[in-house]
């Protein structure tokens, strides 16, 4: 018997089905992919809908009339200039090459995050758990504070520690007409297969009515990672994987406005979480130090519940054939970057780079498993997400920076003239 | 295998129970209780219809010091499957695993013919 086949529990069930399921927001009234509550892939994952009855206003959205009357595009922008008699719309963003930020991947990219205070006995209390419901609604991941689309202080800071920087708060620094403008498709367990399959079709954007995008594509570990305990026999192969990816970008040109980027993110060399973590003591041993990541470990592996039991075991041979796997498929991507060419956006490879992020964190005096999630030992915690967007910026600024747009000239004057535009 | 997930969860819960019990000089009861009070308030009334059916085992095998690997398999969370050694987070009990699943068999069929008689 399925529990969700009761009436008025159906309903609820399909709530959380569209959520859960197809990555878009659950409560939507005109279905135009952004929501007015934040959790269930609402506004903590894409830009908050400022008229949620009328489907051509969403962040992203070219104004229309010049958002005289109404902000559709919902950066905060509307009105009319009473000196020039010009929309403000026109005035301070026509030409600065506005474009939003969207990621597609994996929980990486939304940035899994488990409050290492939930198992700590000693840390136990109900401030603790305040956010529970919150954090369950957004499947335990934390986009509004993550590399790709963090955009809000971190008000979180007794369950998750840590400064918040990201690309898309760099962008809409560069240009304030961004403001809003973010899609955080980041699923957990994301991998190319389903990538094709759901995650890039939960994309939203208008090809002729919406400004064009900056899209990360990232699925930087489940390709090779699993909980079989034959791990190797259930990785993505490299023509499999390649095939996933051509087809996912075939798509995105069929819905991405001309002038889009896309930029794809490599594997990641998941060796380094093992090396810097294993001999010390998890969370939940902390009372008596008698429980090591290395136990942790095993156990998911005895369970067969691990996220990557080719990465998260004491043996080396297999984290260096996972490894090199990941390193095969990197180079698919990079392959696919050299040799394809689209009609809507121009293609990109930059490396995930969290090995320079950790050595550039150890040469300033701090430990690397200082950057690793503690719960779970397999993601990279606030700081490093800090740290890996800086990063990316970093090497965008150096090697793509048409990626980035143009910097706004008006941007004093937005801020002036309209605050925090609203805010998120 | 071995129970998958819900063995994971049924051992950090009752090893933070434990731990809890220890951390305010309490037993396991008690302990499981405060845990359950810390949750908001909508999770309150289920941890503690949960509580209600598993505290009085949880807290015997924990006051016959059986590790919280032990009690999941003495309460049926956590099991052996065919080809497999049994699963443990914990340090292992002395005497071993085996010797300490042999040790809590009784609970573990008594519990199971409690979640027979209540449909679990």
């Amino acid at each position: 018997a399925d529990i969700c086949n009761i009436p008025g529990i159906k309903e609820i069930c399909d709530i959380i089905n569209r959520a859960f399921n197809s990555h878009l927001p659950a409560e939507d009234l005109d279905k135009d992919g952004f929501s007015t509550i934040k959790t269930f892939r609402g506004s903590s994952w894409r830009g908050k809908d400022c008229n949620d009855l009328d489907s051509r206003h969403h962040p992203g959205a070219r104004p229309i009339n010049g958002d005289v009357l109404t902000d559709s595009n919902c950066n905060g922008i509307s009105g009319l200039d009473s000196e020039t008699g010009l929309p403000y719309e026109d005035l301070l963003c026509n030409g600065t090459e506005p474009r939003g930020m969207i990621l597609l991947g994996d929980s990486i990219g939304a940035h899994f995050h488990l409050p290492p205070q939930w198992f700590e006995a000693k840390s136990l209390n109900p401030s603790v758990f305040k956010d529970l419901l919150f954090i369950l609604e957004n499947e335990i991941d934390w986009p509004e504070l993550s590399a790709a689309t963090g955009h809000m202080n971190n008000t979180f800071g007794e369950v998750i520690k840590g400064p918040v920087d990201s690309i898309y708060m760099r962008l809409r620094e560069r240009n304030r007409c961004n403001h809003r403008d973010y899609q955080n498709i980041g699923v957990n367990g994301g991998r190319s297969g389903s990538m094709n399959s759901t995650i890039v079709r939960s994309l939203v954007r208008n090809r002729m009515s919406d400004y064009p995008a900056l899209v990360n594509i990232e699925v930087v570990g489940n390709d090779v990672c699993n909980g079989h305990p034959d791990t190797l026999s259930h990785m993505t192969k490299p023509d499999e994987f390649r095939k996933n990816m051509l087809d996912t970008l075939q798509y995105l040109d069929g819905v991405l406005p001309a002038g889009s980027h896309v930029w794809l993110t490599g594997l990641a060399n998941g060796s380094l979480l093992y090396d810097n973590v294993h001999d010390r003591i998890y969370p939940l041993g902390s009372l008596r130090n008698d429980i090591t990541y290395t136990d942790f470990y095993s156990y998911m592996n005895c369970l067969e519940i691990s996220p990557c039991a080719g990465w998260l075991t004491d043996n080396s041979t297999l984290r260096y054939l996972t490894t090199k796997r990941a390193f095969e498929l990197s180079d698919v991507l990079k392959n696919i970057t050299a040799t394809s060419e689209y009609k809507n956006f121009d293609l990109v490879y930059l490396d995930i780079g969290i090995d320079e992020v950790i050595a550039e964190w150890e040469a300033n005096g701090g430990e690397g498993w200082q950057l690793i999630e503690p719960v779970d030992g397999f993601h990279i915690n606030q700081q490093a997400n800090a740290l890996a967007a800086a990063h990316f910026w970093k090497q965008l600024e150096k090697e793509y920076p048409d990626l980035m747009g143009k910097v706004n000239p008006n941007n004093d004057r937005i801020k002036e003239l309209f605050g925090d535009q609203g805010g998120y | 295998a071995n129970g998958g997930t819900n063995c994971a969860a049924c051992a950090v819960l009752v090893g933070l129970v434990e731990q809890l019990a220890q951390v305010y000089n309490e037993d396991a009861v008690k302990a499981l209780d405060r845990f359950c009070s810390f949750l908001p308030d909508q999770l309150q009334a289920p941890c503690r219809a949960g509580a209600k059916i598993f505290a009085p085992y949880i807290a015997e095998a924990i006051y016959n010091k059986e590790t919280p690997d032990v009690v999941c398999h003495a309460i049926g969370f956590c099991k052996v499957d065919p080809g497999h050694q049994a699963c443990h987070l914990f340090p292992v009990p002395k005497g071993g695993m085996e010797a300490a699943l042999r040790r809590t068999q009784p609970m573990y069929q008594e519990v199971k013919k409690m979640r027979q008689q209540h449909g679990y």
